[in-house]
């Protein structure tokens, strides 16, 4: 209880820095390997050419992601969370320390693959995205509800499949309308940059309503 | 540290049980919706004829799976691991007195999709065997270390989609040797049954071994 304690005063100092700079801080989350870097890596180079971006890439172990997005020019701190099975707000705080965080930009935060948290730890973020690949099955939302709870907006990711599995859309639909009637829910494919418009509409409508 | 002793008093007792009924335990852990479940009701069908076997299924919430299991006629016990991210052997332990564990047969238990564990739990298992899907990607073994390290078993599985992805196998099995030089690798489609038959020889050649 005192680590959310801990873990609230640093999420509150984080949200203060976004809102003073006018930052949206966007939250990444989802099951190992849905496509999280895939999708930010895309959602990057178009967002490049209007706004300052920055990015903080969080796994258990490795420099994989930090190197991937990196590719993109884009600054990224890369924190390996060892023990921990997510980010917490204390360590998204001194990420920040560490990264040309401009006004008026976005900030992206990429958690470790993990839809299993004893609980939903706040970092401050602007928004939770959660990002759900059909070939994990349509029943995600009541086996983990805690992180779909939670979520702003659902992606819905590798649709590109979808004729090569047995997914039923319509049960996927109920099954998270269940845990949350209220998310903004996009369909797409990072690979194949399907829906990739909506969401970066998403994005920008988002950006301009904390102005 | 205590939660780990108290753990492994509990894994000693469910080993010392399995050992007297010669049963052997194989415990599957894998992200959310890498194709345990799956596997696993193929596995059964497969075993069913031959062998006593019962089943011990958890998730965080829902009975999703022990409901797809019972199709199969077998015995299974579900499990609710609410706040915990993964099976510990004193839940282990609570639900074999709920099963009609026969001798000389198999058990088996189905973990919490998680690949992210500040320890990894001993549950007194006589196998663990990690579902690997190929739509993660190649890198999960360096992102999540001490999962790999500690399988016997890798089952890379929906390989049916090969064709339709970039995955590349080659750097798959590099960062696997890397983690866990030591480990079987089965490949395989628990959809199309396509590597069950090696599957299914690994389990009973695991069994008569411990007679
Ligand atoms: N077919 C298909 N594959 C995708 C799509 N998006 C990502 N992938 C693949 O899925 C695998 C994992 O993608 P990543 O972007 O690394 O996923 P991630 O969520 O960042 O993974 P972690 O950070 O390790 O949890 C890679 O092999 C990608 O090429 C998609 O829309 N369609
Ligand atoms: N294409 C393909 N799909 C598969 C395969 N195995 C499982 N699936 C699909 O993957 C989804 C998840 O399968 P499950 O067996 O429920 O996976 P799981 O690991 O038990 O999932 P959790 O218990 O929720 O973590 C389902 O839609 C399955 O039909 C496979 O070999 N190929
Ligand atoms: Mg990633
Ligand atoms: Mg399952
Ligand atoms: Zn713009
Ligand atoms: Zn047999």
């Amino acid at each position: 209880q005192s680590l959310v304690a801990e873990n609230n005063r640093y999420a509150d100092d984080n949200r203060q820095f976004f809102k003073k700079n006018d930052i949206t801080a966007v939250h990444l989350v989802s099951s190992p390997g849905s496509g999280k870097t895939t999708l930010l890596m895309s959602t990057l180079n178009r967002l490049q050419a209007d706004h300052a971006l920055a990015v903080i890439a969080a796994d258990q172990d490795s420099e994989q992601d930090s190197k991937r997005i990196a590719q993109t020019g884009i600054s990224v701190k890369q924190i390996n969370t060892g023990q921990y099975c997510h980010l917490n707000a204390k360590m998204v705080h001194h990420a920040l320390k560490q990264l040309p965080v401009a006004e008026d930009g976005f900030v992206f935060i990429e958690d470790v693959g993990n839809l299993v948290v004893p609980e939903v730890f706040d970092l401050g973020e602007s928004y939770r995205v959660l990002v759900w690949s059909i070939t994990e099955g349509e029943d995600k939302p009541i086996k983990y509800p805690a992180m779909f709870e939670k979520a702003d907006l659902i992606f819905l990711n590798k649709i590109d499949l979808l004729p090569h599995l047995n997914f039923n859309s319509e049960k996927c639909l109920n099954y998270l309308r269940e845990i949350n009637p209220k998310a903004a829910v996009l369909t797409g494919s990072a690979a194949t940059q399907e829906g990739m418009c909506e969401w970066v509409n998403w994005l920008e409508k988002m950006a301009s309503k904390s102005k």
